[in-house]
């Protein structure tokens, strides 16, 4: 079955704060196209997605949001952080 | 490493424990703690030093919410802990979410404070993130039997990376050989076993894994996946029904399920039923059709019957007497596809399971597209 809405927003607020968080998404507030936005958070599901070997598609899938969810630890998976 | 590398440039370094969490007994938590430390100090030149009062080059604390530095922590699971890499001031210190259950035991119901400070340290002497699955400094917690716990290679290159040790320091252990390649026409394999539809070949430290859900051939340290195990099995066997994996190394024998080593183990290979003058198992496969699991030592075998845990009557026979064209000792066995295939040196020998005859001869590495 497809994805309830209010849980798809859910989702996608959890990874948006995750990749902030891990892997340096900024999200680009001042833009006027919100696809320039999406664009950005996809390319940044994908270094995820590479990074833990999982298929890299730029999507949300199931398997990347479960391993989202996984206790990890607080620094970045990549770049540095100050 | 983290960007630019950065590194203590000093060898002696200094930590302090600023606060203790509710959830553990304080010489709990100093063990952990130091045992953290141990694992790192014995793969660099590092000597870590304990104070009391005063600034630390490591502080270590535990802290729930905003705690002073702009990562705050997020309430129970998600992220566990941080730490950040050698500089002054806050450099090399550790914060631990106090809003997390620690615990000293291997178990789902907390976190395991010995394996989440051996990570977070390695970040205070300068690791990142890896992205290797098994090594300690991969980012997810993953819960894993921690006695005899050994720093897996992948950890070792990266902190000895930074860190140099002299030849003198460097325990031999450090030094493994190097992996064989995939299609050395020399390479032969000390152990064999399927695992949950898998198969693992074992040599020394390495482990070449053949999966049906991915094409290519894994290239793992056994470390990866047991790292209280040592290298170099001389068995293995599954028993599938059971979900259960032996590995026999020297006179004993270990029980794994998955990724976890069961309790009581290792046992003596006596328990088995083998008398005192059998001192290592060359090979061990289990016949998923009688239930029976056999033996090879030298140029005999025994049959050991998984139902009643015994050995059976009438063994050890000739190996050569019951599976035609096999004159030699076997290094590895294993059952697949209705066959047994028998590996002494680099060639491996098929035979039918019920007829117990020899097949065809290939070379040891033909699971690997060679």
């Amino acid at each position: 079955f497809p994805v309830a809405p209010e849980k798809e927003k859910e989702d996608m607020q959890f990874a948006q704060k995750y990749l902030e968080n891990f892997y340096d998404f900024k999200e680009e507030k001042h833009s006027l196209f919100k696809s320039k936005n999406l664009d950005h958070m996809a390319d940044k599901i994908r270094e995820m997605q590479s990074f833990f070997g999982l298929e890299v598609t730029g999507e949300l899938n199931r398997k990347t949001m479960d391993m989202m969810k996984q206790p990890r630890c607080g620094i970045p998976d990549v770049h540095s952080y100050s | 490493t983290f960007p630019r590398n950065p590194r203590w440039k000093k060898e002696d370094i200094t930590y302090r424990i600023l606060n203790y969490t509710p959830d553990m007994l304080q010489a709990d938590v100093d063990e952990a703690i130091a045992k953290a430390f141990d694992l790192w100090s014995s793969v660099t030149p590092l000597r870590f030093t304990r104070i009391y009062s005063g600034d630390a080059d490591i502080m270590i604390s535990f802290a729930a919410g905003f705690h002073g530095d702009f990562y705050s922590f997020d309430g129970p699971g998600g992220t566990l802990a941080h730490a950040y890499p050698p500089s002054n001031g806050i450099g090399g210190d550790a914060h631990f979410d106090e809003d997390e259950n620690w615990t000293k035991f291997t178990t789902y119901n907390g976190y395991n404070l010995f394996l989440v400070a051996a990570h977070e340290l390695g970040h205070s002497l300068g690791l990142g993130h890896s992205n290797v699955f098994g090594a300690l400094m991969y980012p997810i917690y993953m819960a894993k039997d921690t006695r005899n716990f050994r720093l897996p290679q992948d950890d070792i290159d990266g902190i000895q990376a930074l860190y140099e040790m002299s030849p003198r320091e460097e325990p031999t252990e450090m030094t493994p050989s190097k992996r064989p390649a995939d299609c050395d026409p020399h390479l032969a394999f000390d152990a064999i076993t399927t695992l949950r539809g898998e198969i693992l070949f074992f040599k020394d430290s390495y482990v070449w894994r053949k999966s049906p859900y991915f094409s290519e051939i894994e290239h793992d340290t056994i470390s990866t996946f047991w790292p209280s195990l040592a290298a170099g099995f001389d068995a293995a066997y599954e028993v599938d029904k059971k979900d259960r994996v032996i590995f026999f190394k020297d006179n004993e024998y270990w029980a794994v399920s998955g990724y976890n080593i069961e309790a009581g183990f290792p046992k003596p290979i006596q328990n088995l039923g083998f008398p005192r003058s059998v001192r290592k198992i060359d090979a061990a496969v289990h016949d998923q059709n009688t239930k029976k699991t056999y033996f090879f030592v030298g140029n005999k075998y025994w049959s050991f019957d998984e139902n009643t845990q015994s050995m059976e009557k009438g063994y050890p026979r000739k190996i050569a007497a019951d599976f035609q064209g096999i004159g030699h000792t076997v290094d590895a066995a294993l059952q697949k596809n209705g066959h047994f295939y028998f590996f002494h040196g680099s060639n491996q020998y098929e035979l039918d399971v019920k007829t117990k005859k020899l097949v065809r001869v290939m070379k040891s590495n033909s699971w690997f597209d060679c």
